[in-house]
């Protein structure tokens, strides 16, 4: 079963990093072999696993210097690094013929080593979020309960809906899924059912709590897991998780 | 005391839009003639006043249409818009010669009617934020007490640097303030110690407490102040702009 997610949503500070993060290690944990692309000119995934400037990065990459260079972070884990030099991408690349595919291209030989690869976006709909959209399957949106999170969704449809139709037949929104949650919230709670309306039963089950661990552990370099494997973070990505996997038998 | 400040961190979720829709209007409250521009494609500094389809907005300016069109939303308090559109901008303006210069060209005709002109720049640092950047003399930037939201710093001091040296002598980055806080959590302490030692006298004293009444407020289309006159947040940010007033003296 090969899967590739992209996770992305524009607006700011909804937990992208952090859900690739945790899903990826959740997944390799599980015996799944992953990749995590970080396509974030700030470079927050590479961070997140203590990557201070890696030798070969997806700017290099993309802009055709050699192929993708995955490095291993842990066991059935590899990612693929960003650098703060990718902020100057979308504008070099965007007379580029076919600028849309470049990332796919980069992917397409090296899917076969992998069951899981995710992509972490920038907050953005610009041409690394719309590369991303043309070279995967799935895209997982995580959503702040908040009502200016809504207020944008209509947007990254719009966006998905449109390469759908130009460059990429098999782009879905598989998932959405909630972060930053704290149920005793009057906002929080209707805002959830506002998003459950929205998208029906791709709404994952699992709601991530606001938990200060999953801020923390990137300045230990590691994933929840390592981490603190038994506060509330770990305890909802591992469900997360575990809704992923079983996704793979509805299909 | 004519102020132009840009409100930015390429940092998602930080607090960028709810600190300029308070900010302004507190500013506005104490009597200041107060310009906010929402520069970006999100449109949440729009959406924060209730507005939802405006007629003309900064794309249309910014690609030459019409001037700059200020809409009232209050007493001292005029907004310009923004459009899902604007997302498609720093592609087409990216070959335009002097396409840095575009916004302030269009703010100098009308800074004399305003004390205060504040920008709300999007999460990222292309040329819409480089516009920001060239037209303003003061950078504010807000800042989460997370790990990842130091490790971005770097990069948005490098930019700004750089359009000092080639674009805009006046530029500097003349405040920081925390977001988002909770003095009980070790991380947000330990790292806004960190942010004190980075910027010294920059750091406002005030820190914006989490309060969920400011993720509430944009719902209703208001300021904190009209919302909940008496909540942590409108007493954080009457604070706040108590400290930007008191900085006319300082220069
Ligand atoms: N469930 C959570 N509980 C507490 N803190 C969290 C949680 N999820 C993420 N964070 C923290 O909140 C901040 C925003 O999360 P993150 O950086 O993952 O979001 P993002 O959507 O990737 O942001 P950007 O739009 O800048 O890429 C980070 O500092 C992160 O450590
Ligand atoms: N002090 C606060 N307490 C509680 N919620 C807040 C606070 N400040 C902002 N928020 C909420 O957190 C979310 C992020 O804030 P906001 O949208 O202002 O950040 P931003 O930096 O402008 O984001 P973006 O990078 O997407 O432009 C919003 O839903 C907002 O309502
Ligand atoms: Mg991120
Ligand atoms: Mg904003």
């Amino acid at each position: 079963m090969k899967r590739i997610i992209a996770v992305s949503n524009h607006k700011g500070g909804v937990g992208k990093t952090t859900s690739v993060v945790n899903i990826g290690a959740g997944l390799a944990r599980s015996g799944k072999r992953v990749l995590l692309i970080d396509l974030d000119p700030q470079a927050n995934l590479t961070i997140s696993f203590g990557i201070q400037e890696a030798e070969k990065t997806i700017y290099g990459s993309l802009k055709g210097e050699y192929e993708l260079f995955p490095m291993n972070v842990g066991e059935n884990l590899d990612i693929v690094a960003s650098t703060l030099d990718l902020s100057g991408a979308e504008t070099e690349l965007s007379s580029e013929a076919g600028r849309e595919y470049i990332l796919q291209e980069l992917i397409e030989p090296i899917t076969g080593n992998y069951d899981y690869i995710i992509i972490d976006c920038p907050p953005s709909l610009g041409l690394l979020t719309i590369n991303a959209f043309t070279a995967v399957e799935e895209v997982f949106i995580p959503l702040q309960p908040h009502y200016l999170a809504i207020k944008g969704l209509a947007k990254i449809i719009e966006v998905i809906n449109k390469i759908k139709r130009r460059l990429n037949k098999s782009l879905e929104i598989t998932a959405v899924f909630v972060t930053l949650y704290d149920k005793r919230k009057i906002l929080h709670r209707d805002v959830l059912q506002t998003i459950k309306t929205y998208f029906g039963d791709r709404v994952f089950y699992t709601k991530i709590r606001e938990n200060i661990a999953l801020a923390e552990a990137p300045s230990a370099g590691n994933d929840i897991f390592s981490y603190d494997a038994s506060c509330n973070g770990a305890d909802d990505y591992r469900r997360l998780v575990k809704e992923i996997i079983e996704m793979e038998d509805k299909d």
